[in-house]
C-alpha cells in the first residue's frame, strides 16, 4: 500500500 | 510603509491563478528582498513557495520586514478587477489591517482603487534544506502540463522514473493504464522546446496527481518547468518568473509501506 505522506514529515519548522 | 509597483500586472494575477486551487489563506513576507510567501495545503501534503525579488518592481519600497495575512481566494477576486495591461501598485501602512491594490491602465486614463482586508493567519514557516537530486527534468511546462492532465484522466497517482533512457511518467487507474516517456532532446533551436535530463542516480517516485496537476496552473508563468527528484524525498517542481524569481512546489511522495 502506498502511503501519502505529509509534507511536514520531511521539512522541519525553520 | 510598504509599496510595490509592478506594470506588468497579468503577471501578479497569473502567480495568484497558480496558487489559488492549492492555498486558501496565506501570509506574505515582506521585506527588502522583496515579496515572499510560504504556504502548504489545507492536508499539509504539498508546499508552495514565491519569491517575487525586489529588483524585477519598477519600484518597490518596504521600510521593515512584516507579514501580510492575505486569503488567496479574495486576492483572485480583487485582481479580477485588474485589465492584464493594467499597472498594479499594492500599499499598505504600519499597523493597519488593509491593503490597497491600484489598477492603472497603460493610458492612465482610467484607475482603479481597491481595499482589501487582511486576515491574522497563524503559520509556521518551514525549513526546506538545500539538497542535491538525485536527477533533474528541465521540460517544456506546457508538455508536462499535458502529460499530467492525460494521466488523471487515468489514474489518480503518476510515478516519476528517470533512467538513462528518459523519464517516465506512468498511471494505473481502473479502466487500465498509461505511460508516457519523454527523451533527452537538447538539439531543439529553440531552447523553451528542449528537455534536458541531468541525471546521477535513477530514481523511481510516486505522487498523487490531484497535487501535481494544480502545480500546473503555473504553466503561463514560464516556458520551462524543472522537476527535481530524489528517492523517498518531496519532489520540487519549479517555474521560473523571468527576471523576478520563482513559484516552487514541493508535493510529498507516497511511499510503499
Amino acid at each position: 500500500v502506498n502511503k501519502q505522506h505529509q509534507i511536514t514529515a520531511f521539512f522541519t519548522k525553520a | 510603509m510598504f509599496e510595490l509597483r509592478l506594470v506588468q500586472g497579468s503577471l501578479l494575477k497569473r502567480v495568484i491563478d497558480a496558487i489559488k486551487d492549492l492555498v486558501n489563506d496565506a501570509n506574505f513576507d515582506c521585506s527588502s528582498t522583496g515579496f515572499s510567501l510560504q504556504a502548504m495545503d489545507s492536508s499539509h501534503v504539498a508546499l508552495v513557495a514565491l519569491l517575487l525579488r525586489s529588483e524585477g518592481f519598477e519600484h518597490f519600497r518596504c521600510d521593515r520586514t512584516f507579514s501580510m495575512g492575505m486569503s488567496i481566494a479574495n486576492m483572485a477576486k480583487m485582481l479580477k478587477c485588474a485589465s492584464n495591461d493594467d499597472i498594479i501598485t499594492i500599499k499598505a501602512d504600519d499597523g493597519t489591517d488593509t491593503v490597497t491594490f491600484m489598477f492603472e491602465s497603460p493610458s492612465q486614463d482610467k484607475i482603479s482603487d481597491i481595499e482589501m482586508k487582511l486576515m491574522d493567519i497563524d503559520s509556521d514557516h518551514l525549513g526546506i534544506p538545500d539538497a542535491e537530486y538525485e536527477a533533474i527534468v528541465r521540460m517544456p511546462s506546457t508538455e508536462f502540463g499535458s502529460i499530467c492532465t492525460s494521466l488523471s484522466t487515468i489514474g489518480d497517482t503518476v510515478t516519476i522514473a528517470v533512467s538513462k533512457q528518459g523519464v517516465t511518467f506512468s498511471t494505473k487507474g481502473d479502466i487500465g493504464s498509461g505511460n508516457i516517456t519523454c527523451r533527452q532532446n537538447s538539439s531543439t533551436e529553440k531552447p523553451e522546446e528542449a528537455t534536458i535530463i541531468e541525471m546521477k542516480e535513477p530514481v523511481v517516485l510516486t505522487f498523487a496527481l490531484k497535487y501535481i496537476t494544480t502545480f500546473t496552473k503555473a504553466t503561463s508563468l514560464s516556458s520551462q518547468v524543472t522537476i527535481s527528484l530524489s528517492s523517498d524525498m518531496p519532489v520540487v517542481v519549479e517555474y521560473k518568473i523571468a527576471e523576478m524569481g520563482h513559484i516552487r512546489y514541493y508535493l510529498a511522495p507516497k511511499i510503499e509501506e
